[in-house]
């Protein structure tokens, strides 16, 4: 998979996804 | 590019090389086996991986004895309401858990035996309601998805040494019924789902909130798939997925299990690997651990898969007295057990 399929990755993306507003 | 990883499976290469028969354990009083998992059990300081055996209305606990051998340690009487699956509590020690129920899951209980109170066998509930999944998490955990007229519910509960269970822990509720969780590995705060409508939701599930934090969609393609295992990597979300009710095509053949890779900051995801039911048989109930998959076929063969090559890589056909009916690994991927329905259980190495 490449990032321009993904769009940008995120190594924290667990940490960043609890901090931001819930669904 | 998924297509081009199907690839057509020569049968009579597979059969049972990477599979040798270890031992056999009969249930003489089973007349339905309804499921097979294997436990740790502690017992005077020594740990040993001890086999779980259901029938329609008993669960029954073996250990290992001398010359791969196994003896019957203890029978629970479950009742009235049928076993319909064991749910095994990963790293806990001389605690089961059992789902019952009709069609659905109307109850699940623990099971345990406490060898520090003269060897006694003790059950009780731990959860009612009309449960749609059930999982068994690491410390001594327990979540499942439950079905009101009105709502769902999805709870985690955690369960004492001694069995009962302690306080629980409301998760946020997707609209969508959840069919299947797995935990995202090495991420204990992480929790997946997935959902009637080839959704798959995240979780945080630690201690102060279960906030839902992404819905992912999976594709139309696979209707109501199955989440077995997830592993984050490189900042991509990594499922195992199963597809009971997806259809044949002639580009990817009849799909069993596929490795999708989620960017769960965007949603998107990209098809890994992709693995086949060898031609021309169909049906599947799978399990999956580490790289490893299995599955009994409608032929009554089990079939075995490693997922990161995307191949069948054995295939055992029904045995001469009857043919398969459950197929699961042990707590680790070395060893593949598989029953059948009169309470015949072999353990294969793999």
């Amino acid at each position: 998979c490449s990032e321009s399929d993904l769009g940008p990755i995120s190594l924290n993306w667990f940490e960043e996804l609890t901090t931001e507003a819930p669904l | 590019d998924e297509a081009e990883q199907f690839t057509p499976v020569l049968l009579d290469s597979l059969r049972e090389e990477s599979l040798q028969l270890v031992s056999k354990l009969k249930d003489c009083s089973s007349s339905c086996a309804v499921d097979v998992s294997t436990m740790w059990w502690d017992t005077a300081g020594c740990r040993e991986l001890y086999v779980v055996t259901a029938c329609e209305n008993s669960v029954s606990l073996w250990k290992p004895l001398a010359s791969d051998q196994w003896g019957k340690v203890y029978t629970w009487q479950v009742g009235e309401i049928p076993v319909i699956q064991i749910v095994p509590l990963p790293d806990t020690s001389n605690l089961v858990c059992v789902a019952l129920g009709d069609l659905e899951i109307g109850e699940i209980r623990w099971l345990l035996l406490c060898s520090s109170e003269n060897d006694s066998f003790k059950q009780s509930p731990v959860k009612t309601g009309n449960i749609k999944a059930v999982l068994g998490l690491k410390d001594r955990r327990l979540v499942s998805s439950s079905r009101t007229t009105q709502e769902q519910q999805v709870e985690i509960v955690s369960l004492s040494e001694t069995g009962r269970s302690k306080d629980g822990q409301t998760l946020m509720s997707p609209e969508e019924t959840v069919l299947a969780f797995a935990e995202v590995e090495g991420m204990r705060d992480a929790l997946i789902g997935t959902t009637a409508v080839n959704g798959i939701v995240v979780w945080s599930v630690n201690l102060k909130t279960g906030q839902l934090l992404k819905k992912m969609h999976i594709g139309y393609s696979y209707p109501a798939s199955i989440c077995h295992r997830a592993y984050s990597d490189s900042g991509l979300l990594f499922v195992v997925l199963s597809h009971p009710h997806a259809k044949e095509s002639e580009s990817c053949g009849n799909p069993a299990f596929r490795v999708v890779a989620f960017n769960p900051k965007t949603a998107r995801s990209a098809g890994v690997m992709f693995s086949s039911l060898p031609p021309g048989h169909t049906g599947r109930q799978g399990d999956v651990k580490d790289a490893s998959a299995a599955a009994v076929l409608t032929s009554g063969a089990i079939a075995v898969w490693d997922l990161l090559l995307g191949q069948c890589t054995a295939l055992l056909p029904p045995d001469p007295e009857g043919s398969w009916a459950l197929a699961r690994w042990a707590t680790t991927s070395a060893c593949l057990l598989a029953g059948q329905r009169d309470g015949t259980v072999c353990l294969y190495r793999y």
